[in-house]
Formats: structure tokens, sequence, C-alpha cells
């Protein structure tokens, strides 16, 4: 479900990045 | 020390990289027919200074630092660059994709590292086919290594940045198994 609503989304790349960005805290 | 991602992270972020290509290959047909904006001129393959104006934006490619418009509170691409829409990517044949990527690490090589910087080079190794050409071979693993040298120098321990980094290193040496260049826990 997710998968498909994704796919129509425009800013998917973005958004993939922005969120792995925002995944990452230093020690 | 205090830079370097765990496996775990790493592995996570493989995982999501690898189901976002898959989504990009199974939709790209629809997204290649949708019409872009008018405003969107994409540069022809080998105009270098056209696509880092494009990706980057006229404020970053000119080095002007400067924070706000006040005069126009929409937001101008040509002053701030186009994302990588997929519409977009979408469209670009493996040869432009490769080569934008070379344009994009040239640049890097010479100057700061910006979010809008990052978001393209996670879009273009998105788009990028395995098995990888000879001449992107040598482009992610260049790219990765100025990655490296940036975090090394990075001082300010900006969160952000070092993230940023971390993922491409990750991605070019676990997703394009580049294993060499891996941070190894």
């Amino acid at each position: 479900q997710n998968e498909d609503s994704d796919a129509w989304d425009d800013s998917v790349l973005i958004k993939a990045y922005d969120k792995a960005v925002a995944s990452f805290k230093t020690a | 020390e205090g830079y370097s991602p765990t496996l775990k992270w790493q592995q996570q972020q493989v995982a999501d990289f690898s189901a976002v290509r898959q989504s990009l290959s199974k939709h790209r047909n629809y997204w290649q027919s949708q019409n872009l904006d008018s405003n969107v001129i994409m540069p022809q393959s080998e105009d270098e200074e056209g696509w880092k104006k494009f990706c980057l934006g006229e404020r970053v490619y000119s080095g002007i630092d400067e924070q706000s418009d006040n005069e126009n509170l929409g937001i101008n691409y040509i002053k701030v660059g186009f994302p990588p829409l997929l519409s977009i990517v979408s469209r670009m044949s493996q040869a432009t994709v490769t080569t934008v990527l070379e344009y994009l690490i040239s640049w890097f090589g010479e100057k700061k590292f910006t979010p809008e910087l990052g978001r393209w080079l996670y879009a273009l190794l998105a788009c990028l086919e395995k098995p990888l050409l000879p001449e992107a071979h040598s482009l992610i693993r260049q790219l990765a290594r100025r990655c490296s040298e940036v975090r090394v120098l990075e001082e300010n321990k900006n969160e952000e940045l070092i993230s940023a980094l971390n993922l491409i290193i990750c991605l070019v040496s676990r997703y394009f198994d580049q294993r060499d260049l891996a941070d190894e826990p």
C-alpha cells in the first residue's frame, strides 16, 4: 500500500534522501 | 570517532535505497510520460555549466550566500535549483545520468557540500543501473573518497553534513559493492 502511494509522488527521491539523512545521529 | 555509522544503520540505508530503486524502475515509464512544468528546461547533456546551474541553482553556482528574497515569496527554481523530481530524472538516459554525476562530482571536488548537491547525488545514484560501466565505477569511487576527505576535515560535528557524507559512502561501498571503501564498525 505504502509503496503504491509513494509511486505517485514526484518527490519520492527527495523525501527518501531527507529521511535517510535525518536518521543518523553522531555519537 | 563518533562520526562513523553503525553496521545496522548502513544495512537499513542499503535496504531503503534498494526499495526506492525498485519503485523508480517500476514507474519510470509513467514519470517519463508526464509533462514537465513549462519552466523546467533540461540542459543538453554536454552543457556542464547548464547542468550545475540546473541542479544547484544560480545562488549556489555563483557562490552567493543570500538567504531570502523578500520581493518573491514563491520558490524561484532558477535561483535555488530544480530538485531531482521523478518526472525529471526519469527522462535522463544512462549516459546523461553518468555525465551529470561526473559534473557534480567535479563540482564537489572544489566546493562545499550542500543539501541540493546531496539530493542530486542520491537521486543520480538511484538511477545508476547495475552492472556499472567502468567509467561509472571509477566516478562513484571518487565520490566516496571525496566524502571521506570532507568528513575527516569536518570539525564542527555538523550532523546533517556528516549524515549525508555517511549515506553516500555507505551506498557506494555497500550497495554498489565497493567494500574496501566501507566504514567498518
